[in-house]
């Protein structure tokens, strides 16, 4: 390590690793951490050097469990404190459908789930998106659902089951925190699918709003202010999830 | 027969020990043959130093400590010692070549978190426990 190291007793021969044992070493001390084994790739490009949403997020979190790292074996406080694993995941792929195209309007965002280690529980996971102030004359209240797709159908609509629902005004502007932990289950299931999640706007008597009017950035907004989704994990002998 | 004491055992302190420093019988840090008595050593592992700052993302690496040093008799209660160890470093005394001294081994170990890239660079923080060693004793 980088620290001082105590002197070895006198007389033992200081032996120094070689590249292989020090890769060896390099590779059982990654295991340990859970860690990929390889480098990142390539530096991005500097437009996507900008600070990015998520790990902007994740820093702080980070920041606030080291806090707690001391505090160690004592009770379990909820939420973070009871997570020994909290993975974000940007978005993928984004479908709108927008003005122009038949009502209801959505927002549909495609998250990645195969990187989800087999062995965790999820305790909570909630899907972040920017809020800017809405510049249409819109009502003032406005209702933001949340659902998961569950299948989709070539000749109807696609099976949806509800997740989430928040309150708002048009003008508020901030991070809006929708609770999909609901859609957890379903992962444990068959983690090699895409999760998707897709998300309407409604005013108070109901009528559709396009989630880009109301002022919900997507996949277009500056890096800093683009959706994406928080899971913390427990690791846990069984797979099925603890009820929140 | 219990080896004599070679000099008065200091007045007991009821403050815990400090985590790198276990007073044994001996005021100074070192016990019978001049080694030193069981207690907490630095020791950082450095990712910098290992090369994996490109995918971690924080911290630069963390100290984890170690347990080194003797645990011989007497345990006094500053070494942290388990009953067990008392016992066995005492019948030690007795038959050094059928019964080893006591271990030099962590007590109380804490949590390290590391925040780092995925390969498909999503941002991933976990939480390791029992990374870091808090205190040292007889076991």
């Amino acid at each position: 390590g980088g620290g001082p190291s105590p002197h070895p007793p006198a007389g033992c021969p200081q032996r120094r690793l070689g590249p292989r044992e020090r890769r060896d070493l390099q590779r059982e001390i990654l295991a340990v951490l859970g860690l990929p084994g390889r480098p990142r790739p390539r530096a991005p490009p500097a437009a996507a050097r900008l600070p990015a949403s998520a790990p902007l997020f994740m820093l702080d979190l980070y920041h606030a469990m080291a806090g707690d790292d001391d505090e160690d074996g004592g009770p379990r406080e909820r939420g973070l404190g009871r997570a020994d694993l909290v993975m974000s995941f940007v978005n993928m792929v984004e479908l709108d459908r927008t003005l122009g195209h038949q009502e209801p309007h959505w927002k549909e965002f495609r998250f990645d789930l195969t990187q989800i280690p087999a062995g965790e529980t999820v305790t909570a996971a909630e899907f972040r998106i920017y809020k800017l102030p809405s510049t249409h004359p819109l009502n003032r209240t406005l209702h933001v659902s949340m659902f998961e797709v569950v299948r989709e159908q070539a000749n109807r609509e696609s099976d949806l089951f509800f997740l989430d629902l928040q309150t708002l005004r048009a003008e508020d502007e901030g991070w809006l925190v929708l609770d999909v932990t609901a859609a957890s289950d379903r992962w444990l299931l068959n983690r090699n699918k895409d999760l998707g999640l897709r998300l309407f706007v409604e005013t108070e008597d109901g009528r559709s709003v396009d989630p880009g009017l109301a002022g919900l950035l997507g996949r277009r907004a500056p890096r800093s202010k683009q959706p994406f989704m928080v899971t913390f994990f427990r690791e846990s002998p069984n797979p099925t999830r603890v009820p929140r | 027969a219990v080896r004599s004491l070679r000099r008065r055992l200091p007045k007991k302190s009821n403050e815990l020990p400090q985590p790198n420093k276990l007073p044994g019988i001996f005021d100074d840090a070192h016990g019978s043959h001049g080694r030193q008595v069981c207690r907490r050593h630095e020791l950082y592992v450095s990712f910098q130093d290992l090369g994996w700052l490109d995918w971690v993302i924080a911290p630069q690496g963390y100290s984890a400590y170690y347990c080194e040093g003797e645990c011989s008799f007497p345990l006094d209660s500053c070494m942290n010692a388990t009953n067990h160890a008392i016992v066995q470093s005492l019948v030690h005394l007795m038959k050094p070549d059928a019964v080893p001294k006591a271990c030099c081994a962590p007590t109380k170990l804490s949590a390290t978190s590391v925040l780092y890239y995925d390969s498909s660079n999503n941002v991933i923080l976990r939480k390791h426990r029992n990374m870091v060693v808090k205190a040292c004793g007889c076991h």
